[in-house]
């Protein structure tokens, strides 16, 4: 099956989605054939890649209801190697509905098995939680990716999320492992960065990948046009900094 | 009872924690008898003020259980016009059970009507969702306050909200109001931020805030020290910012 990441941290506004969208069209871009779902009813992995509820056929929430297939979800995308599938979850009764179908925490991961052959890559967007859809996204996933935007709120979420991957390896009996920790949003020389980088590489030095995406307005502007970065403002440092993001991933996986 | 609000956008990472601190504080600096309660079982807020498990004594989760008192659950701070509630949520099966008991929509309400009755204002930090305490604390509220960072996710949030606003009204026939829609981590003439407040000024001129909070490294630094930037560094933009929403927001208050 192909190598499956879920990128989480249960904190706000870190850039899960600017990275797994980001790092989805990097992966495409190398060469990889690649699958990005959405698992956000707020839908803003979706939003960023142009799709609307009037050009979403079917998505997560209509294969989690076993309306359709799985692979009525997936849809096509700018880039020839990149797929996506959408969350597709258009109002509250909705969103209530998916949050009880996740409980059952394998659901993802017994649909994903089958529909995952094309691919060599499958990242999954995570809501800002640990529950409900995060916990059947780690349930699917090899290993997680955790974007950490610098900050004290971050430093928590990540420990608090190493807490909850120990215990899920337990319950699951899965090896899930650790892709990286990944500084988003990073201003150089400014304290809360010093002060961030400085903590996590006390306590998870093997886990702080080289690359660090910083600040980048062609990240947010990118969103608008229905972009990925990479299609928006390839020159730009944000969409510069995502495809050597994907180069370290590739290459540390080859060396294992 | 005080005039309360709720500090709320179904969007992560915008800014809410950081101006429901740093809003309260300011409030307290302008001589108001100020209660600030963390609805988000994360904690940011509790986290920022400085506070800690083995500093908290009885919180939000203690008083939604009934296991002591509302008054039990309010702590004081630096600032002798700032009280604060934790939300005290420490363990997972706490955040279970915490969720459950704000099924019961009006429990805030009936818990804060005798317990604000000292304070001149009430501000309830939100978590970044629709469901669960959210709508508790706009149902316990008098107004919303929406922060907004720049960028096409908040757009989508704002509607949400808006919309969301318009069904509490009807099931609930309370009329709850808008405080305004405030810009946060404003950076004035990118793309982000222009595009974002010429979309809002269309749909939304009346309820715009005068006052913008500028990026401002003092805001996330102070979080470390576990103050708010009125006391971190009260020179900063950021907190020189946060003081003159406060005046804004008294002086539009007193006008009514
Ligand atoms: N490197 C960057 N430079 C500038 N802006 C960025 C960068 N990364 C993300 N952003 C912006 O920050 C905001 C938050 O990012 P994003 O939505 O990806 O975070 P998230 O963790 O997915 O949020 P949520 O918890 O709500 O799902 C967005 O407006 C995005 O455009
Ligand atoms: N004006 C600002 N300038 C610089 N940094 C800011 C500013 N406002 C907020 N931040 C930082 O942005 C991050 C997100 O802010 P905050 O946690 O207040 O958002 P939130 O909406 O409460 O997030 P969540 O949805 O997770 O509750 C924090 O690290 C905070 O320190
Ligand atoms: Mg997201
Ligand atoms: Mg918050």
């Amino acid at each position: 099956m192909a190598h499956t990441i879920a990128v989480a941290l249960p904190k706000g506004g870190v850039g899960k989605t600017t990275t797994a969208v980001n790092l989805a069209a990097s992966f495409a871009v190398e060469g990889q054939r690649t699958l990005l779902v959405d698992l956000d009813p707020i839908g803003s992995a979706g939003a960023s890649l142009g799709f609307t509820a009037s050009t979403v056929g079917a998505g997560l929430y209509e294969a989690f209801n076993f309306v359709t297939n799985f692979g009525a979800a997936i849809h096509h995308t700018e880039l020839p190697l990149l797929d996506f599938v959408p969350c597709n979850v258009t109002s509250l009764q909705r969103e209530d509905r998916i949050l009880r179908l996740a409980d059952n925490r394998t659901l993802l991961r017994n649909l994903l098995r089958p529909a995952a052959q094309p691919y060599d890559c499958v990242l999954l967007d995570c809501p800002p939680a640990l529950r409900g859809l995060t916990t059947t996204a780690l349930a699917a996933a090899d290993a997680i990716l955790l974007p950490v935007r610098p900050g004290l709120f971050s430093l928590d979420a990540v420990d608090k999320l190493f807490t909850y991957l120990d215990w899920m390896r337990e319950v699951t009996n899965r090896p899930i492992g650790v892709e990286g920790i990944l500084i988003t949003m990073h201003e150089p020389r400014t304290r809360v960065s010093d002060i961030t980088l400085r903590e996590l590489a006390a306590k998870y030095r093997h886990h702080l990948l080289t690359t660090m995406i910083p600040r980048s307005t062609a990240l947010g502007e990118a969103s608008f046009y229905g972009k990925p970065a990479v299609l928006y403002e390839a020159r730009s440092q944000g969409a510069d900094a995502y495809r050597t993001l994907a180069r370290e991933l590739l290459s540390r996986r080859a060396e294992i």
